[in-house]
């Protein structure tokens, strides 16, 4: 039961630099807490309260709005350096609750709830009328997209067999017929030019993670698969992951389908947030 | 015709609504 006076709070300016260095400390909390999907941005700060916290500090509860980068967030790529995904790319939103709290000049996010949804078609349309939409991840042609991209690398890769561990967005282009697919994938304890059976290969205990981009056009009598995959560096148990290895590309022919994967995660649009306090 | 003067309004400084903030890149 309170004591003295009632607990009141202030509403600050949404841009004002306190409220906003709560918002991108409660942004970092978010991007290194999601498991999938892609790195999020800070857009707009859309209503802010701040409240007196006993014994000592602030608490700063934030509305606040954010855009879908190109950054997986597998991908070590400081969040300054990513690009916000465009409009006629097909962006992604995030409308997120945060509740942050402010003691001794240092932030921490005590809450946080976030959704994302996908911009209508209508907007895509408006501003490109030609653009392919994001594809739903189950369609049968995107799950063979992967399949084959992930195929064709492997067939190249010297090392480690990876594993699909997501399906991040896809997009079904209509002229050429073609599929465009992004994926997460995994290093596992198969060399890839020896693997028999997938099923049986596992994970590595340092997680290796890479984050691939495939097309996949219908030719006459068969398909071209152009993959290009980028390995980041072993996870150690903390992760605080180093700058990405050297990019690896193919571009073969491969006729289709593809051998079978682990189901693709859910839709880019959901976005998973870790423990909430 | 001859017309009035319009009458000028009061010019401060403007106020802006304190939330919600800018639009850092584009609104979906």
């Amino acid at each position: 039961a309170p004591h003295g006076p009632q607990l009141t709070y202030s509403q600050p300016n949404c841009d004002d630099p306190e409220t906003e260095q709560a918002a991108l400390a409660a942004v970092d909390y978010l991007n290194s807490h999601l498991q999938q999907g892609y790195k999020h941005v800070l857009n707009q700060i859309d209503k802010v309260k701040v409240w007196p916290r006993r014994p000592f500090g602030v608490i700063f509860e934030l509305g606040v709005d954010t855009l879908e980068s190109t950054c997986h967030v597998f991908d070590p790529t400081a969040l300054a350096n990513c690009t916000v995904r465009q409009v006629a790319e097909h962006a992604v939103e995030g409308d997120c609750d945060f509740r942050v709290l402010k003691q001794d000049g240092q932030f921490s996010v005590v809450f946080a709830k976030c959704d994302s949804s996908p911009d209508s078609a209508e907007d895509v349309r408006k501003v490109c009328p030609q653009c392919p939409l994001l594809a739903q991840l189950n369609d049968t042609r995107v799950v063979h997209a992967v399949e084959a991209a992930l195929a064709a690398f492997n067939v190249q890769n010297n090392g480690s067999y990876f594993q699909l561990v997501e399906t991040s967005r896809a997009q079904l282009v209509p002229l050429p017929p073609s599929t465009r697919v992004e994926f997460a994938i995994a290093a596992t304890d198969c060399v890839a030019k020896e693997v028999a059976d997938p099923a049986k290969c596992n994970l590595l205990a340092e997680k290796q993670y890479g984050f691939c981009k495939a097309t996949v056009t219908e030719k006459l009598g068969g398909e071209e698969v152009a993959v290009t995959c980028t390995v980041f560096q072993p996870q150690p148990a903390a992760p605080q992951p180093q700058p990405a290895d050297p990019t690896m590309s193919v571009l073969v022919a491969v006729d289709p389908p593809g051998p079978a994967f682990p189901p693709a995660g859910p839709p880019a649009a959901a976005m998973v947030v870790g423990p909430m306090v | 015709g001859v017309t009035q003067p319009g009458v000028a309004g009061a010019v401060g400084p403007m106020v802006l609504p304190p939330c919600p903030g800018r639009v850092r890149h584009f609104k979906v």
